[in-house]
């Protein structure tokens, strides 16, 4: 099971638009993604679902509680699960404080869940703050997304976040793969185009072909509750999402 | 001095961008600002310097060692001044807890510097994490400008910052003026102004009659390390974040 973190400590670059149209195009080809919210601000879960939990039935339970992570999820869009987020995750960080126990409490939670359930793929929704969720997330994930929203500002944060897990590495004994990704790809300026530019120099191999469009139906669909694919499946920024779905597909998580 | 917190815990939303642009239509007006950097992202700094300060030389400093701010200010653009921030904010959430001492820390410096220095308006640059940072900054304000990038999950973060704002309220014994204000204002989109009638729905009066538009030279001036009014004065941004400085100057902050 692939557990894709999806993160930036920049905030509106598409971490959250990602992780639901990620999911969303998992769910057009027939796969089963698990999501995990781990935002205290519970953005996608306000779109996925009706009525926020309680804290223990969030994903703060699990951190509370050691309540197993099978017992949260939810259903969402017929075949998809989640693990919704509460406000009271913004407490993880007082709670815990960043030792190594901690930082390692979701990975582990996620090998109990994969000996119970079988979606394909976890995606993780991180908020714009490296404290203990995120780095639970970054210490969980085989593969990380870092969305860069084309301007100057996310591409700075996106260095940031390469300068961060070069450290971590050193920590985790491992390299986490990771894939920078250019979203909000406006192709009428110049900007979009010099900030790839850059990012491909910054990144090279580690960039994602594949580019998401600007495209208002995606900023529309949360509003509907839907995903992109749900609310326009004919719009731009479904094709791109599935397209990198495709992309994300033929990585070899080695590298 | 009036002191102008920008926060909203949505991140993207142009926080950043508001705190240097209304800074810069008040140096166009001979006015003299002072901004402090309280995003340990460091962005603003990023802007408006050409090399971090150590930590004990920015903001950091303040809350470690109680530095006086008016030994932390730096010049920039000629008449403005800052104080710079560092990632070692970072750690401000955990060193000190959620106690009223510290909530009411930044207040009290600012009620120090104002003996000491004249600058007619002090504007927070906050990160999108209501944390003890931005809680020094909601307490140290006499208005708070919310921006709303004009789509509807920025929306959801005003509202929530709304909900917090009355709850604080009552640990604060008064209330604090807010105005909520539109950005990125695409007027090619037609969710724009669904997500303004919305805004002008929830927020009423405390929206503000000034709207910032979406102008691709506002995103690119940060890589010349410029503010607006310098990159292009003739910009629409320029001419938006001007009118906004005339707005605010008209508001009694009695209400
Ligand atoms: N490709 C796109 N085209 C148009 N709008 C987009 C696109 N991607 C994201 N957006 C919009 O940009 C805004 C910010 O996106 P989003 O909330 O997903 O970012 P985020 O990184 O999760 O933010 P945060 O840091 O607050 O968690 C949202 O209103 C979203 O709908
Ligand atoms: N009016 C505008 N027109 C075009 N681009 C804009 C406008 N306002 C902001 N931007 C761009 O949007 C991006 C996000 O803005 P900014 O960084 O100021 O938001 P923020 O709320 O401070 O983010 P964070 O939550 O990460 O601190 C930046 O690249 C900025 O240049
Ligand atoms: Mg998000
Ligand atoms: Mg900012």
């Amino acid at each position: 099971m692939r557990r894709i973190a999806v993160f930036n400590q920049k905030g509106g670059v598409g971490k959250t638009t990602s992780v639901l149209n990620l999911a969303a195009a998992m769910l057009s080809q027939k796969q089963s993604p698990l999501l995990i919210d781990m935002d205290p601000q519970c953005h996608l879960t306000e779109i996925l679902t009706d009525a926020l939990p309680g804290s223990q039935r969030s994903l703060f339970g699990f951190y509370q509680n050691n309540t197993p992570l099978d017992e949260l999820m939810v259903p969402w869009n017929d075949a998809g699960l989640l693990i919704p987020a509460h406000r009271e995750l913004a407490k993880v960080d007082s709670i815990f404080g960043k030792g190594p126990s901690i930082l390692n409490r979701l990975r582990s939670g996620l090998d109990n869940l994969e000996k119970k359930i079988s979606a394909d793929t976890i995606l993780l929704d991180c908020c714009p703050y490296l404290g203990v969720l995120s780095l639970n997330a970054v210490f969980a994930a085989d593969l990380m997304i870092v969305p860069i929203s084309s301007d100057f500002l996310s591409l700075q944060g996106a260095q940031k976040v390469e300068k961060t897990l070069k450290a971590l590495e050193n920590v985790l004994k491992r390299r986490v793969p990771r894939r920078y990704l250019l979203t909000c790809y406006d192709r009428r300026r110049s900007m979009t185009f010099d900030v790839e530019k850059l990012a491909q120099q910054y990144f090279g191999p580690e960039l994602c072909q594949t580019v998401i469009s600007e495209n208002v139906a995606v900023a529309e669909s949360p509003q509907a509750k839907q995903d992109i694919f749900r609310y326009d499946s004919h719009a731009k920024g479904a094709h791109d999402y599935l397209a990198l779905l495709q992309e994300l597909n033929n990585i070899d998580l080695a590298g």
